[in-house]
C-alpha cells in the first residue's frame, strides 16, 4: 500500500510566499476591468460555508481571498521521512486539452476534522485555461484552497486557488486553479533569489522538461467541442454549434428572428469570425428555444459533429459553452451525466444533465463522451422564490427533435419543417413549462 | 472509480495534507486563528509543502497590502510574517474509526 502511517500535526516553518506573475496577469485579464464587479470568489475559513447568497456578500472578507493567487512554501520540522510511495511528478499544464479528466484531492473545511475530511476526492474535467489560470468543474469546498489537482495518470496539474466562484450573483460551479508547473517555477526562482539553492533545485527537479513534448500538445483541433461557436447578436451573445460549413444552431433568445445579422466566432483562434443571418427562429410561444443561422462564408477547420440518434440516461456527457468568459478565453467544457430524458409519445423532448451550465451557455452543444451531439442547451434552473440558481440542473433540446427539419433545410432550403417546431403538442409545452404531465386527464365529477 | 484513476488516487493520497496557521498564545491575549487550508506534500524526504498563501496573510507584518499586484516582487521571504506565526501540517490516512478525534466545530450532520 502507498498509504502512509497516520500522522498528527507536525510543526512547520514558512520558507516563502510566492505568486505566479502569469497567473496574476491572466486573472486580471479575465476577472478584472468591467467584469470585476460581476465576479466573486469565496472559500477559505475555519468557519462552515455560508449559503451562497451570504457567502457572496462576505466573499471579499476572508484572508484566503486577499491572497488569491499567493501560495506558501513550508518545511515540516523534524518529521521529514523517506518517500515510500511514488515520486510526485508535475504535469505541463499547457499540454492538457480542455475536457481532460482531473481529480482534486483536498480537505474540505481545512483543519476541521481531518480524520473525517482529509484527502477527500472530487472528479471533474479541465473546463478552461488562460495560461496558468485553470478552471475545473470538480466540486471543491471551502478549505480546499491549496489542494492538489491531479491528472488521471497521477501527475500534479494544479493547486486550488479559489474553490467557489459567483458571476452576477450566480454560482458558477467552477473552481479556480493555478497551474503547478508555473507555480513551482516561480517558487524555484524565488528560492534562488533568497539563497536557498538546494531547495530551488529540488523544486526544479519536479518540473516537466522545458518546452514540453510536442506530441503531448493538446489535440484540440480534433476535439468535438471545437464545433462550439460564440454567437454575437448586437449586445447579446451566447453559444451555438456548427452543424455544417454554413449552418449554425443556437437559441432563439441568443439570435431572435428579428436579428438581421449575427457574428459567429469559432472556438479555435485560427478560424476567423463569419457573419451570418437568422433564417429561422421559433416563435416566443414555442417551447423549443431554437434559431438557425446561415453563414455568409464557410467555417474552416471545424470537425462537424455526428448527431446522436439515441439517449442513454446516466451516460457521461459534456456541455460546451461560452458562458463563463465569452470570447475572452474560449468555450468552457463541463462534465456530468445525462440525468434525465423526458419523452412524449416515445420521442425525447427534453434532456437534463448534471454538467455546470451558466448564463451565456445557451445554444451550446451537449456531447456524449465519444463526441456525438445530443442536443443544445437552453437553460439552467432558478428558484424564483429564493433567487438561487442551480447550474447543475439544466435543460437541452434533443437533437432528434430537430434533426429531420434541419436535414430537410440543409438539403432543400425548405423552412417549412422547421416551422413545425412552432406547433408542438400540448404535452411538450407542459414539459417545458416544468409542469407535471398528468397520468390521466382529470375526470369531471358532475 | 475504476482502475483508470488508480495513479491519481495514489498520488493524491501520498501528497494531500492540511495546513493550519495560528498566532502563538500571548499572556493576556487570545491566540489568532486558526486559519487552515489544504496543501500538497511536494517532497516527503525534504518535508516541503505547498499550500494556499491566505492562511499566513493575517500574519504579514505589512498586512495584506504586501500581496497587492505591483507592491513588489512576486515573492516574500519568511521574515515578511510575524514571529508569532505557528504552522502545522497534517497528512496521512486519518479517516475511519481509528482516527484521532478532532475538535468539535460548527459543522454538524443534520438528517436529510
Amino acid at each position: 500500500s502507498v498509504r502512509p502511517a497516520p500522522r498528527g500535526p507536525a510543526r512547520a516553518r514558512l520558507l516563502l510566499l510566492v505568486c505566479c506573475p502569469t497567473f496574476r496577469s491572466s486573472f486580471a485579464r479575465l476577472f478584472g476591468g468591467e467584469a470585476a464587479e460581476q465576479w466573486r470568489f469565496a472559500g477559505g475559513s475555519t468557519e462552515p460555508p455560508a449559503p451562497p447568497q451570504e457567502a457572496e456578500a462576505e466573499a471579499d472578507e476572508g484572508p484566503l481571498l486577499a491572497a488569491l493567487g499567493w501560495f506558501a512554501l513550508l518545511r515540516v520540522e523534524g518529521r521529514a521521512e523517506a518517500s515510500k510511495g511514488p515520486r510526485l511528478s508535475v504535469a505541463a499544464a499547457a499540454s492538457l486539452p480542455k475536457g481532460a479528466p482531473l481529480l482534486a484531492c483536498g480537505s474540505p473545511f481545512g483543519a476541521f476534522c481531518p480524520d473525517i475530511f482529509l484527502n477527500s476526492l472530487s472528479r471533474g474535467v479541465l473546463s478552461n485555461a488562460a495560461g496558468p489560470l485553470l478552471l475545473t468543474d470538480a466540486r471543491c469546498l471551502p478549505g480546499t484552497e491549496g489542494a492538489g489537482v491531479f491528472s488521471a495518470d497521477g501527475e500534479l496539474v494544479a493547486l486550488v486557488a479559489a474553490p467557489l466562484c459567483w458571476r452576477a450573483r450566480e454560482w458558477v460551479g467552477l473552481s479556480l486553479l493555478c497551474a503547478a508547473d508555473a507555480l513551482l517555477r516561480a517558487a524555484a526562482h524565488a528560492l534562488g533569489r533568497l539563497g536557498s539553492q538546494a531547495d530551488a533545485r529540488l523544486l526544479a527537479a519536479l518540473l516537466p522538461p522545458d518546452g514540453g513534448d510536442p506530441a503531448a500538445a493538446p489535440t484540440e483541433h480534433s476535439a468535438a467541442w471545437v464545433a462550439a461557436v460564440l454567437v454575437e447578436c448586437g449586445s447579446v451573445w451566447g453559444s451555438g454549434v456548427a452543424l455544417a460549413p454554413r449552418l449554425v444552431l443556437t437559441c432563439r433568445h441568443v439570435a431572435p428572428r428579428e436579428a438581421k445579422r449575427v457574428l459567429v466566432r469559432p472556438a479555435t483562434p485560427k478560424s476567423s469570425p463569419v457573419w451570418g443571418k437568422v433564417v429561422f427562429a421559433t416563435q416566443d410561444t414555442s417551447p423549443y428555444d431554437v434559431a438557425v443561422v446561415k453563414l455568409e462564408e464557410n467555417l474552416k477547420g471545424i470537425p462537424f459533429p455526428v448527431l446522436a440518434s439515441h439517449f442513454h440516461e446516466g451516460e457521461d456527457v459534456q456541455v460546451v459553452g461560452f458562458g463563463a468568459f465569452g470570447q475572452t478565453c474560449g468555450p468552457s467544457v463541463t462534465s456530468g451525466i445525462l440525468s434525465a430524458v423526458v419523452e412524449v409519445n416515445d420521442a425525447p423532448v427534453m434532456l437534463q444533465t448534471t454538467c455546470a451550465v451558466h448564463g451565456g451557455s445557451s445554444g451550446g452543444p451537449l456531447f456524449t463522451g465519444s463526441g456525438e451531439l445530443l442536443g443544445i442547451v437552453t437553460s439552467n434552473t432558478r428558484d424564483n422564490s429564493t433567487g438561487a440558481t442551480y447550474p447543475h440542473l439544466n435543460f437541452s433540446i434533443p437533437i432528434t427533435a430537430l434533426e429531420p427539419a434541419l436535414d430537410q433545410y440543409r438539403r432543400t432550403g425548405d423552412l417549412q419543417p422547421l416551422q413545425e417546431l412552432d406547433r408542438p403538442g400540448e404535452q411538450v409545452r407542459v414539459v417545458w413549462r416544468l409542469q407535471r404531465v398528468p397520468a390521466e386527464p382529470p375526470r369531471s365529477k358532475l | 472509480m475504476g482502475r483508470r484513476w488508480d495513479p491519481a488516487l495514489a498520488a493524491g493520497e501520498q501528497a494531500g495534507c492540511v495546513v493550519s496557521a495560528r498566532g502563538a498564545e500571548r499572556p493576556g491575549a487570545e491566540a489568532e486563528g486558526p486559519w487552515s487550508c489544504s496543501g500538497v506534500l511536494l517532497s516527503r524526504r525534504a518535508g516541503l509543502v505547498l499550500c494556499h498563501g491566505g492562511i499566513v496573510a493575517p500574519f504579514l507584518r505589512m498586512g495584506a497590502a504586501a500581496l497587492q499586484p505591483g507592491a513588489g516582487p512576486p515573492f516574500l521571504g519568511a521574515d515578511s510574517c510575524r514571529d508569532d506565526l505557528r504552522l502545522h501540517v497534517q497528512w496521512g490516512p486519518g479517516r475511519g474509526p481509528g482516527a484521532q478525534a478532532g475538535p468539535r466545530g460548527a459543522l454538524c450532520t443534520p438528517p436529510c
